[in-house]
């Protein structure tokens, strides 16, 4: 059981560190999206 | 514009680029009970896991969706900014100038100097702008639209260099048409008049339509040539008036009864 629960929190380690770099590129996209709207406006 | 267009938000396979940090287990080494047993504990994590999994998911659908949206944008950008579609937005307007003189000159009230009609109507009034070929070295706007007008003001505007003037019409405030005259900042060999509102009366036709000049410098100037080209235009038009009344046989009509009733009414008195 303690090597089940390490390797959960490996992942769930992962996982969040990954949710975190999907959050800031999505953030950069928007800004370059709505940069990009508002040029062609 | 502030964008990156080497931004790549479709690299997703970075999670092997990921330092492999362990958890700040703080429920766990911190306010972990001592009484929760390890079951639970794992219960717990799966939870959570599949809590951030789900929303991995989501933030990668609409990442996958905004980055869609921001190529497409990024392609038309590219079109917009292609030669090709250039000359061609350059070749359509010109094709549109041309044919809308080619409309003004064969209509019935089209003026001998070809102005371009661009017409917008809305509820409230028509506006209209017409363009007047001019020569460049012409410092002054000269503008020949068959009506006479009153300046009222003057500006300077950020997306022309070139004066702005503005005119209420002379039959003011009965009518109440306004314009304003502008050298065209796409091409300075067009002066551009916008007018707002329909005359309430007839205009001038184009041989005797009055010339507005303005100088730039000092405001509405009426030159001596144009005090005699009124001059003569009042002339013609009062020969043409007269002459299109004594061929109105209802006007003879109530004029001869008009005589007779003042010859009655003086007889009278």
């Amino acid at each position: 059981q303690d090597e089940s629960a390490s390797e959960l929190r490996e992942e769930l380690n992962r996982v969040n560190s990954e949710n975190k770099l999907l959050t800031e590129k999505l953030a950069t996209v928007y800004q370059n999206y709505y940069a990009l709207h508002h040029h062609l406006e | 514009m502030d964008y990156d267009p080497n931004t790549n938000p479709f690299d997703l396979h970075f999670s092997g680029k990921l330092p492999k940090k362990e958890v700040s287990d703080s429920s766990s080494a911190d306010v972990k009970p001592k009484w929760l047993v390890k079951d639970d504990e794992v219960s717990l994590l799966q939870e959570e896991l599949n809590r951030v999994n789900s929303e991995n998911k989501k933030l990668t659908e609409t990442l996958a969706r905004v980055c869609e949206k921001y190529y497409a944008l990024q392609d038309l950008l590219k079109e917009l900014q292609s030669p090709e579609h250039v000359k061609f937005q350059n070749q359509k307007l010109t094709k549109k100038r041309k044919q809308d003189l080619d409309d003004f000159v064969s209509s019935p009230v089209g003026l001998s100097c070809g102005p371009t009609i661009e017409k917008i109507t809305s509820e409230k009034a028509t506006v209209s702008t017409a363009y007047f070929h001019t020569e460049k070295s012409d410092t002054s706007l000269t503008v020949k639209d068959g009506y006479q007008w009153r300046k009222y003001g003057q500006k300077i505007t950020r997306d022309n260099p070139s004066p702005r003037a503005y005119f209420r019409c002379s039959f003011s405030p009965s009518c109440l048409v306004k314009k304003k005259v502008q050298r065209s900042a796409e091409d300075p060999s067009f002066v551009v008049a916008t007018y707002e509102g329909t005359h309430n009366h007839p205009g001038q036709h184009a041989s005797v339509s009055r010339t507005v000049k303005l100088d730039l410098v000092q405001g509405v100037l009426e030159p001596v040539e144009e005090k005699k080209e009124r001059g003569t235009i009042q002339e013609v038009l009062v020969q043409q008036m007269a002459s299109s009344l004594t061929k109105d046989p209802k006007f003879t009509a109530a004029l001869a009864a008009a005589i007779s009733g003042r010859f009655i009414e003086q007889s009278r008195t």
